[in-house]
């Protein structure tokens, strides 16, 4: 997280008016949005925020287009969302909304209000953008459900920086807060990957919300969000491969599957994990490998395995066999796997188990960050 | 990605882009042949800001990014 520099309201007494409404929500809608953007704050730290409806608040909250009174016209549609300024008297703390985007209340359509506002309703309090993709201050929109959003680790801390945390007591002791979700750490010996795959070279490993993206020249692999490649896709997936024969990605959550063609997602889908021809009894994936020789895609579930044909498309008889018969050594529930340069990789919790395909002897035991440098 | 030169609309939305949130201003004095341009350095800031590779060039996940819908405020301090 970052700072401005010396800009803090001197009390925890901040006073907010909503000035305008934007025609594409209702006035209930605005103004609940605007609330609840205000409470992520509140939740975290001392702040009390109170509305007035009548001269000059601390925060003044308006919706405006191109030139809207500052020297910083807006945009049009897309690009620029809305802005604020840093505490202050005058126009320090205000917010203004780029009424030429379209604002929605709880849809994926257009730019959540929700969202956007407790975005800039850090800058209305003294945080400055944070380069933490995951964090609500990072610059970039990344729609998240708002119904579950709670506010990430490191906006806690930036406003608990600035401001200090919360004092009061929890008024639902039988209901603890949620703690904040924090953005992996490609450094942390212990994480544990969710899945991984390579596409057209590049590798992609998944955590949470989260991917790294590492390119065939090795260099540092870059995090961001799932959403931000593709806002359709769940957060947490299981397990994905790529199959060199479609040339296509699968990524695997409960019982759905999702294809993507390069970076699109393919139409149609998602479909459910039976259409490939696992029996009804599989409802969810662990991890799913292409093994380039055979041509076969690996479906690891609990102890087993289980063989695909991509060419046949059907599952191979004699199967689900034990993942230790396939797989001498691996004892453990595999939770990742993949391909790279023909030799097979597959994960356990934090660790990596290198395996030749033809001879199936184990050869190393690697860390997890073995592909993904710290 | 496709590898394409930045087109000149991509250039026009990086000189806007850099300006408006990383600082960019116009270069004035003498330019030293080695060092990189200021919007180089620039482009480099905001590559490196975005946890994108650093190469200080228009390449297109840059240019992705910076097509992408975000708040107005800058993400370096502007100096008052």
């Amino acid at each position: 997280f970052t700072t401005f520099d010396n800009h803090k309201w001197q009390t925890n007494r901040v006073t907010y008016r909503i000035e305008n409404y934007t025609p594409d929500m209702s006035v209930a809608e605005v103004d609940n949005s605007i609330e609840r953007a205000l409470q992520v704050w509140a939740k975290v730290s001392p702040l009390r925020f109170t509305r007035i409806y009548s001269g000059i608040a601390d925060i003044m909250i308006s919706f405006g287009t191109r030139n809207h009174g500052d020297s910083y016209p807006f945009d049009g549609p897309d690009g620029t969302l809305a802005h604020a300024f840093a505490p202050g008297a005058g126009i320090g703390g205000d917010a203004h909304f780029d009424d030429d985007e379209s604002f929605s209340f709880s849809s994926t359509r257009g730019y959540n209000l929700f969202l956007v506002a407790a975005h800039e309703f850090g800058h209305s309090l003294g945080l400055s953008h944070s380069n933490d993709p995951g964090a609500l201050m990072f610059p970039v929109y990344s729609y998240t459900d708002p119904r579950t959003f709670s506010l990430p680790r490191d906006d806690v801390n930036g406003i608990q920086y600035i401001y200090g945390p919360n004092t009061d007591l929890n008024p639902n002791p039988d209901k603890p807060d949620p703690t904040p979700p924090s953005t992996p750490d490609a450094c942390d010996p212990t994480l544990v990957v969710d899945a991984v795959t390579t596409l057209r070279g590049d590798k992609m490993f998944f955590k949470g919300r989260f991917l790294w993206r590492g390119d065939p020249q090795g260099n540092k692999p870059v995090l961001s969000l799932i959403k931000n490649y593709w806002p359709e896709l769940p957060d947490n997936i299981n397990a994905a491969y790529e199959s060199q024969l479609s040339d296509r990605v699968f990524l695997f959550k409960d019982s759905q599957v999702w294809a993507l063609y390069g970076y699109d997602i393919v139409p149609g889908y998602p479909k459910n994990l039976n259409s490939l021809g696992l029996p009804r009894t599989v409802k969810k994936v662990d991890a799913a490998m292409y093994d380039e020789d055979s041509r076969k895609t690996l479906f690891f579930v609990d102890d087993n395995y289980y063989s695909y044909d991509e060419a046949m498309k059907r599952m191979d008889k004699g199967f689900p066999k034990r993942v230790d018969e396939g797989f001498p050594g691996m004892t453990s529930k595999v939770t990742a796997a993949f391909q790279v340069r023909g030799f097979t990789y597959l994960y356990s919790g934090s660790y990596m188990f290198e395996y030749s395909m033809r001879t199936r002897r184990q050869l190393r035991v690697l860390g997890n960050n073995y592909f993904l440098p710290c | 990605l496709p590898i394409s030169p930045p087109s000149e609309e991509d250039e026009a939305l990086a000189e806007t882009y850099l300006k408006r949130f990383f600082n960019l201003t116009e270069e004035t004095g003498p330019v030293f042949k080695r060092r990189p341009s200021q919007r180089s350095r620039k482009v480099s800031e905001m590559q490196s800001f975005f946890g994108l590779k650093v190469t200080g060039t228009l390449d297109a996940e840059t240019v992705m990014m910076m097509k992408k819908p975000r708040c107005g405020v800058p993400d370096v301090q502007l100096s008052r």
